[in-house]
């Protein structure tokens, strides 16, 4: 089972089209393995955005070098994966 | 013990097994009312089954409702089951689920993408796309939303095998969405289509592919205020509405522009709830306020079709 240990989960809020052409341009950054939740549309609609653990740094401070704001959404991806494993199992017992 | 669809718990998820072994028991159960239909086979061979809940009559004008195209989001499964069981326990009871199924038929596909689906319980909850190898590729699966034969290939899906976007080889290359529309042209009179995907909480119609409206806009979008507006009275959940085009972002390739193309005017999409906090992982104590909140949005919209016929 693939863990998501670390991951995060950002909401990005882009003040205008400017900053979404930055995120944008964040899904051609391959190497940057980000999985969109909720794609850069427009100014009034979050992103949501999954980080690898180990490119958050990175992402985080593409982000800020740009001024674009954003908060955590989901700290730790695999925390809420185990929860809902849990779950399940707790109710099928 | 015997098995029985009434110990099975609404409020949890569940794995395709599970699913598939309560479609199993539930239409059993209720022979009188619901019946299995298996409309083909997923790209791994798992059956791509369909509940029809039908009164009676030959050929009745219809509805379909999928949840599940896209596999992560596991609070559409979840959806899906509840308001299977809501049709079964309400009918009878509730005066317009009643009259509509007086009339129509409704068919109701629970786990559209089977095999994603499975993949996200054993290998990768992330996963969105079906499972079908690309040649040439080291990445599997094809986004099946962006598979159906509208504007195929064009703005808002991507040709790389690798993105979450991938439009696939060829319109309908996939057999989960291959499998539908053979089902829907086959029966030739279903009259409103509703695809159940989370979460950002949007009631959309086409058209997804260009900016233009439909010939039906105004009647598509009078219908969008009214559902959102008997959704948001459940809890207060706010909803916005209109095209997908003009709502969200230009998509070619989805599921309603493909239908209401083929014909059939009253073609939705949900986006369920957006609680800030867990996107489409949400937890499973939101799985019935979610349901709740919109079937009567659905029973809205298909009521609306049932006294528009065309």
């Amino acid at each position: 089972l693939k863990l998501f240990s670390g991951d995060q989960v950002l909401r990005i809020k882009a003040k205008d089209e400017t900053q979404l052409a930055v995120l944008k341009d964040l899904v051609h950054f391959k190497h940057l393995q980000v999985d969109f939740w909720r794609s850069p549309l427009s100014p009034n609609l979050p992103v949501d955005v999954r980080v690898p653990s180990c490119n958050l740094q990175a992402v985080k401070a593409y982000l800020k070098s740009h001024g674009i704001p954003y908060s955590v959404m989901i700290d730790d991806v695999q925390v809420l994966i185990d929860k809902e494993r849990e779950a399940m199992a707790a109710s099928r017992r | 013990l015997e098995r029985s669809s009434s110990t099975f718990s609404f409020s949890s998820y569940h794995t395709i097994e599970e699913i598939y072994d309560w479609i199993d028991n539930f239409a059993s159960e209720n022979s009188n009312l619901v019946s299995k239909i298996q409309i083909g086979q997923s790209y791994e061979q798992r059956p791509l089954l369909v509940l029809k809940f039908s009164t009676g009559g030959s050929n009745r004008s219809a509805v379909w409702i999928d949840t599940g195209i896209h596999s992560r989001e596991w609070i559409t499964h979840a959806t899906g089951l509840w308001t299977a069981n809501q049709i079964v326990s309400e009918y009878g009871k509730d005066p317009v689920l009643t009259s509509i199924l007086d009339t129509l038929d409704i068919f109701l596909e629970i786990v559209t993408n089977p095999d994603g689906f499975a993949y996200t319980h054993s290998e990768d909850r992330m996963w969105r796309k079906t499972r079908s190898i690309n040649p040439g590729s080291s990445c599997s699966g094809v986004d099946a939303n962006r598979n159906w034969d509208s504007n195929f290939g064009g703005t808002g899906s991507s040709d790389d095998a690798c993105s979450d976007d991938y439009h696939g080889p060829s319109p309908h290359s996939e057999v989960e969405v291959k499998s539908i529309v053979d089902f829907v042209l086959g029966h030739g009179n279903i009259k409103a289509w509703i695809s159940i995907h989370s979460f950002s909480q949007l009631l959309m119609f086409p058209y997804g592919y260009k900016l233009e409206l439909t010939p039906d806009h105004q009647e598509l979008n009078d219908l969008a205020r009214e559902a959102v507006k008997v959704l948001t009275t459940k809890y207060g959940t706010e909803y916005t509405y209109g095209s997908i085009s003009s709502t969200i972002y230009q998509a070619s390739g989805t599921s309603i522009d493909w239908a209401y193309d083929n014909g059939i005017k009253y073609s939705f999409t949900f986006e369920l709830r957006d609680t800030g906090e867990h996107g489409f992982m949400l937890p499973a104590s939101e799985i019935i306020p979610t349901a709740e909140e919109t079937w009567p949005a659905l029973l809205t919209i298909i009521d609306h079709a049932r006294h528009h016929p065309y």
